[in-house]
């Protein structure tokens, strides 16, 4: 018997790059 | 300037992969749509959605890599990554988009599109954040 696994879950924001713009002020 | 040596490509970008999306909802990486990245980022307390204008695309320090630089957002700051060829952006109204399509879909069997200077990528900061 094979145990069913569970599949993983990502997060959205994980597919997203983080690009923090420089502060200017 | 780039950091030192480029991100290897997480598995998230596997086809068939699955996401939670802010609300709750699944889909699949390769289903995800413009909608559902600023739709998630409005219910988030913490993310916001930035446009990042892909600005230069340069050969990066390993054979495999490439130095991109984005103008992010309405102050148009200037950000540089270097990342793998395949690693993939999301492109508003288009969808996923590599530097060499071909290599991401081999690897990931990820559908893509060829990323070009101009194309507006799909990015995050945090809210509060000037």
């Amino acid at each position: 018997n094979v145990e069913p696994r569970s599949v993983p879950v990502f997060p959205w924001h994980s597919l997203v790059p983080f690009l923090a713009p420089t502060q200017s002020d | 300037s780039a950091s030192s040596s480029p991100v290897a490509l997480p598995p998230f970008f596997m086809r068939g992969s699955i996401i939670q999306l802010a609300d709750g909802e699944l889909k699949r990486v390769e289903d995800l749509k413009t909608e559902d990245f600023i739709q998630s980022a409005e219910i988030s307390s913490e993310l916001k959605i930035d446009s990042s204008t892909v600005e230069r695309i340069d050969s990066g320090q390993s054979p495999n890599a490439v130095v991109i630089q984005f103008s992010v957002g309405e102050l148009k700051a200037q950000v540089c990554v270097e990342v793998l060829v395949e690693y993939p952006f999301f492109v508003f109204g288009q969808g996923w988009s590599s530097c060499c399509p071909d290599r991401t879909t081999q690897l990931f069997e990820l559908s893509c599109a060829k990323l070009c200077v101009g194309d507006v990528c799909v990015s995050l900061t945090l809210r509060g954040m000037r």
